[in-house]
């Protein structure tokens, strides 16, 4: 495993943190899109489909468990929880996230590696990764002002992905075999949905002011 | 035939 890739791992669970962070010690999930956070549950359970029958090493169990359990743990939250519930901008996250659901299965029905069950879920689980921080970002749209942590949350997933473009570089580069252009090609759509976010990020980190979407 | 990618990526 490469630095970059290990990087892009550590700052995706860094996110989650600041995300859990946020909504423990404020008792609010105010600025979190709740659809999000469902479309990565789903995309953590499509994905790892895997964990019993392939064993790749200690660390990728791992992970892949933390990533399920706090996805999970985190809908459930802003679902169930009482304070939290009450403080989720419902009438702001209107964004239809099931088209993305139906669209990117459909997708992966077409497109995949082998039409298995688990390829196809698989596949299905990296389209939809893609476009699993929209409703996020045009929550964040609306809303105008952006708290701190919650900036924070979207800064580190962005930095996620842009760090595994560069682990894709490298292995391209240093690897004999090296074909993921699934993996690859949706992840660079996902990245560039952050460049706008990320835009106005290092903004308001320059003029060390608060961070505003512009409408 | 086409190798399956081994998913090692998280």
């Amino acid at each position: 495993m490469n630095a970059f890739r290990l990087a892009g791992d550590i700052t995706h669970l860094i996110s989650i943190l600041v995300l859990l962070l946020k909504i423990y010690a404020t008792k609010s999930c105010s600025g979190i899109s709740l659809k999000t956070q469902e479309l990565y549950a789903v995309v953590f359970l499509a994905r790892y489909l895997d964990l019993f029958t392939d064993f790749i090493s200690v660390y990728n169990s791992v992970m892949k468990v933390v990533f399920i359990l706090s996805s999970v743990a985190i809908v459930w939250c802003m679902r169930r929880h009482r304070a939290v519930k009450r403080s989720y901008d419902k009438e702001l996250d209107t964004f239809r996230h099931y088209y993305l659901v139906g669209a990117c299965f459909v997708f992966a029905l077409l497109v995949h590696e082998k039409f298995t069950f688990q390829e196809v879920f698989w596949a299905f689980s990296i389209y939809l990764e893609a476009v699993a921080i929209i409703p996020q970002l045009v929550l964040l749209q609306r809303s105008g002002n952006v708290d701190n942590l919650t900036g924070q949350y979207v800064f580190f997933l962005g930095a996620y992905r842009a760090l595994y473009i560069l682990n894709w570089i490298y292995r391209y580069f240093t690897e004999a075999k090296f074909s993921r252009w699934i993996a690859c090609i949706s992840g660079l759509v996902q990245t560039a949905l952050y460049a706008d976010f990320f835009y106005y990020y290092f903004l308001s980190w320059k003029n060390n002011a608060k961070l505003n979407l512009p409408a | 035939g086409r190798v399956v990618t081994e998913h090692d990526e998280l």
